[in-house]
């Protein structure tokens, strides 16, 4: 197992979860 | 775990912890007669001087406790609770002069703040929640967490106090139709807030904007998992988790801390360390705290038992004390210190 199983990785997720998901 | 995964965890020879890593600092006997529930180390403001102190919390009274010159501690305020039992203590970070504490019958039905009024230092407890109360933490910045009720009729809430423990703020999570089970601050982030769930999912709250952000299902092989610390560091949620509910395995014994990685963008997660018991150790996971990155846990068999997350082996072990099991165990917050506690009241201090 490596973190390559774990997709693409990104350093900004937490304002870019915050801009996806609903208010 | 699968094959590929047994490789990466560290089972470590029996001469690899050091029991000397703990060194006793100073003790005392709390007189209560009720069981001993909890323990805390909290800043307390007192002339003016900030001092670190300790809370003890048996079932029908929380006591604090000055530090004196000659290591010893004495008791400076108590506050009594004769109709429902006290179950723990919540701590409420940045905030001088103020502990909450939960309580109730196996399940919490009330949190109650409790402080001291400036002018004549008398002890008062002020009611803040009631209610089928599932989960609760104190957080950075005077905030308090906790879920009341269950499934579709469960309300997230967020409590911030004033910085003098008065008047206070609230704010509403989302929630996540799912029980909540415990709550987790995110290490330096302190607008992201983490729960695991009765089904198994971890949950990325946004505290600003009260965003539900992401569900991530774990493993299943354990069921109703608490987290205790989380970090995010180079895109990826590092998750502590312990299973208070898992079956021993051949393999691995009793696993006690869980090390995951989560990648909150695709919800993918992937176990990284499984902290199992020394060989010669035996017992399962009652209770543990988590800070930075040392794991400490009471066992069943009534020994202590601490793991350092970067070396990924346990390199401490307290055997029982005067022939008394351990109960309690606790990091504190004002210093480096274990706080170990029995059932009889007794607390003990060790230097890590």
């Amino acid at each position: 197992c490596s973190t390559a199983d774990l997709g693409p990785i990104s350093l900004n997720w937490f304002e870019e979860l915050s801009s996806e998901a609903p208010p | 775990y699968s094959t590929e995964q047994n490789e990466i965890v560290d089972l470590p020879a029996c001469d690899s912890w050091n029991p000397g890593s703990l060194q006793l600092v100073s003790k005392f006997k709390n007189p209560s007669s009720s069981c001993s529930v909890d323990v805390s180390a909290v800043w307390w403001e007192r002339a003016g001087a900030k001092e670190p102190c300790i809370i003890t919390a048996c079932e029908d009274v929380v006591s604090l406790w000055k530090p004196l010159d000659t290591l010893q501690w004495e008791k400076v305020h108590t506050w009594h609770f004769t109709e429902v039992p006290v179950l723990q203590i919540v701590p409420v970070h940045d905030v001088y002069n103020l502990i909450c504490v939960a309580l109730g019958n196996l399940e919490i039905r009330e949190i109650r703040a409790l402080l001291c009024s400036s002018g004549d230092e008398n002890e008062k407890q002020v009611l803040l929640k009631s209610g089928n109360i599932k989960a609760v933490l104190g957080l950075t910045k005077r905030r308090l967490v906790s879920s009341i009720g269950t499934f579709c009729s469960q309300q997230v809430q967020v409590l911030t106090f004033a910085e003098d423990g008065g008047s206070k703020d609230e704010q509403l999570l989302m929630p996540p139709d799912e029980t909540i089970l415990t709550f987790a601050e995110v290490q330096g982030m302190q607008d992201a807030l983490l729960g695991t769930t009765t089904v198994n999912n971890i949950v990325i709250w946004n505290l600003r904007t009260g965003q539900l952000l992401k569900k991530v299902h774990i493993d299943d092989s354990y069921q109703a998992s608490i987290c205790h610390r989380a970090y995010s560091e180079m895109g990826l949620l590092f998750v502590v988790l312990s299973h208070p509910c898992a079956k021993e395995s051949q393999a691995f014994g009793s696993p006690m801390f869980q090390l995951l990685v989560i990648n909150p963008k695709t919800a993918q997660s992937l176990g990284v360390l499984l902290c199992c018991l020394p060989e010669g150790q035996a017992g399962r996971f009652l209770e543990g705290d988590v800070k930075d990155h040392i794991a400490a846990a009471v066992l069943t068999s009534g020994t202590i038992a601490v793991w350092d997350l970067l070396l990924g082996h346990c390199t401490a072990v307290l055997p029982p004390v005067s022939g008394q099991n351990w109960s309690l165990v606790k990091w504190s917050d004002t210093d480096s210190h274990l706080l170990a506690g029995q059932k009889d009241g007794n607390i003990f201090i060790y230097r890590y």
